[in-house]
């Protein structure tokens, strides 16, 4: 039993699973293994590997992903996306548009990051890219100003969905992190989506949690999960912070995005 | 760790878990703890300080030595950027075109991400702020082309440097790791020699799968350093440990912030102190 434990604890070291929750992890899944019913034809290594792909499965959301997105009861409802630099939430907001779009809401994109050169131009060619429209404006004035606007418009218009592409911040930034509570009081959204990289390392879980502490996150999307990355920043984050992966990012285009499989994803990160 | 604590294994299983935080992955944690653990153990240290004195010294034990960059006799000096998704490359590329500016040298940017929404108006907007040429061509053209073409008129205007910024690529994908060899077999066709330099932009935050890309880039295009971006956030890139102890990498930079000027030139005592503060 010791020798299969030690084997998993370096496999999902090595998949980036952060090394609090592996230790409580492995903790968990010892007892279990201990207390489970023995199974006659299971040595006790192939007892462990049950528990640990059971235990897996349940902290990566059991089903919770296949949940809907929220529909808030006065529309439009808004979906904030939100995370580190770099994570992909301009080309995620074209993914979920497209997906929206299929299933017979009408979305509207509102680019409101207003510090990335060129950010609200990407937003813009992003959602043309995937056949969505799109509240454009010049770039100027304050995020949670153009954030407002944008909901005023899309209740004005008939779309029931405002997809907000919010700028790349640190959790450490203080400034940042006030104006992304700040956004949330402005527009009240029905979903708070949390946009991390599969390839995310230790740091996944002091990310997630401080985004947590700030705002009221009801989803992950992982993104790059085309990648070789093993992904085990999936399994620190819903670990730690109890929010479900809800969507997983695999490609660049519109088309590349699937409802989160966590089987799936257990299984990437045992390697 | 206290004052006169001796080191013991609860010690070591501290230090061990710090070095995991800071991503230099459970290898490399476990066989520094053994490491440490021979030097120092059942010996009562003078303090915490002295303890982490050590490990310093064995992490920069690990790291490749300082090597100058790459100048060639004649200019521009080429500069190629590379890297998966959204590591950090246009941003970095922009911050090098505003230090070499304010060292005075002539600087010529190919915006050669010829694919992502915005991204040639994204590199375009950096080079004009520090004053830098930037060429460029239509979406969808060819990112050789534009490599060729900025290298013709790198030498025609006698600029000092030419930095290529490429589009973040996943190295899992062959095609565009073909794409990436075909832009330095044309850089080099055009300028002997080039590209002098070419720099790996990794995350800062990223795990384990760091050491893969610097091993599947630098099969494409050799890799001459890294830039470890986002330090400024809490992530400690102790991944660049693992490649430089693999692959002799140096990192060349270190990114601590979005603006122009928040670009460090890497210096390994300041990095290790980081690792484990
Ligand atoms: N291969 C792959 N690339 C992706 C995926 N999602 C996003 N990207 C790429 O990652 C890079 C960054 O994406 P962006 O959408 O600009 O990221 P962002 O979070 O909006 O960045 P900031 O606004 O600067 O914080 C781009 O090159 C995207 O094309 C994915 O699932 N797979
Ligand atoms: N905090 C911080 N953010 C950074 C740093 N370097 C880059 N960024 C941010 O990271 C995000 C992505 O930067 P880009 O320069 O677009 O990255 P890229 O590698 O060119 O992305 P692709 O071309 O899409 O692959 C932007 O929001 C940058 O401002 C850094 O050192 N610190
Ligand atoms: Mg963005
Ligand atoms: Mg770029």
């Amino acid at each position: 039993m010791d020798a299969a434990l030690r084997e998993i604890r370096l496999a999902l070291l090595e998949a980036d699973v952060s090394f609090k929750v592996v230790r409580d992890f492995l903790a968990r899944v010892r007892e279990k293994a201990l207390g489970a019913d023995v199974i006659q034809s299971l040595t006790p290594g192939q007892q462990v590997i049950r528990v640990v792909r059971d235990e897996l499965v349940g902290l990566l959301g059991g089903g919770a992903a296949t949940r809907p997105l929220a529909i808030s009861s006065r529309p439009p409802s808004v979906y904030m996306l939100c995370g580190l630099q770099g994570s992909g939430k301009t080309t995620t907001i074209g993914k979920l548009g497209r997906w929206l779009k299929k299933s017979g809401r009408h979305p509207l994109v509102a680019p409101v990051d207003l510090q990335r050169p060129a950010a609200v131009l990407q937003a813009v060619q992003v959602a043309r890219g995937a056949g969505l429209a799109v509240y454009e404006h010049d770039g100027t004035g304050s995020p949670v100003e153009r954030a407002r606007e944008a909901v005023r418009h899309a209740r004005q218009k008939g779309f029931d969905v405002v997809l907000l592409d919010t700028a790349g911040r640190l959790h450490v930034d203080e400034e940042l992190m006030d104006e992304l509570a700040a956004l949330r009081a402005a527009v009240e959204p029905a979903e708070i989506l949390y946009v991390a990289d599969a390839m995310t390392g230790q740091d996944a879980v002091r990310s997630a949690e401080a985004f947590k502490a700030r705002v009221p996150l009801t989803g992950v999307i992982l993104t790059k999960l085309d990648g070789d990355a093993r992904g085990g920043a999936a399994l620190s984050v819903a670990a730690i912070t109890g929010v479900p992966v809800r969507f997983a990012g695999i490609g660049e285009k519109p088309e590349a995005i699937e409802v989160f499989d966590p089987e799936r994803m257990a299984g990437r990160i045992l390697g | 760790a206290s004052a006169g604590r001796p080191v013991d294994d609860a010690l070591l299983d501290e230090l061990e878990e710090a070095l995991l935080s800071a991503d230099l992955g459970p290898e490399l944690a476990a066989e520094l703890r053994d490491r440490l653990g021979q030097r120092l153990r059942g010996e009562a240290v003078g303090g915490p300080d002295q303890v982490l004195g050590v490990l310093r010294e064995e992490i920069l034990a690990l790291l490749p030595p300082r090597v100058p960059e790459t100048r060639p006799t004649a200019p521009p000096r080429v500069t190629l950027v590379v890297g998966v998704n959204g590591s950090g490359k246009t941003t970095t590329a922009g911050k090098l075109a505003a230090l070499w500016g304010r060292e005075g040298r002539k600087v010529v940017v190919a915006a050669a991400d010829t694919f992502r929404a915005a991204a040639v108006e994204q590199m375009a907007i950096w080079a004009e702020r520090s004053g830098a040429e930037v060429v460029r061509s239509q979406p969808g053209a060819d990112p050789a082309a534009v490599a060729f073409d900025a290298a013709r008129a790198a030498r025609a205007r006698h600029a000092d440097e030419l930095l290529v910024d490429t589009a973040g690529r996943l190295h899992n994908k062959k095609p565009l790791m073909d794409e990436l060899a075909k832009i330095a077999r044309v850089i080099a066709k055009e300028i002997p020699g080039a590209p002098h330099e070419t720099l790996l932009v990794l995350d800062g935050t990223t795990g384990r799968n760091a050491v893969i890309q610097a091993r599947e880039f630098t099969r494409v295009a050799p890799v001459s350093g890294l830039v470890l971006t986002k330090l400024d956030g809490t992530a400690r890139g102790g991944v660049a440990v693992a490649i430089g102890r693999e692959l002799g990498i140096p990192v060349r930079y270190v990114g601590v912030g979005e603006a122009a000027d928040d670009l460090l030139l890497f210096e390994a005592e300041e990095y290790v102190a980081g690792l484990l503060a």
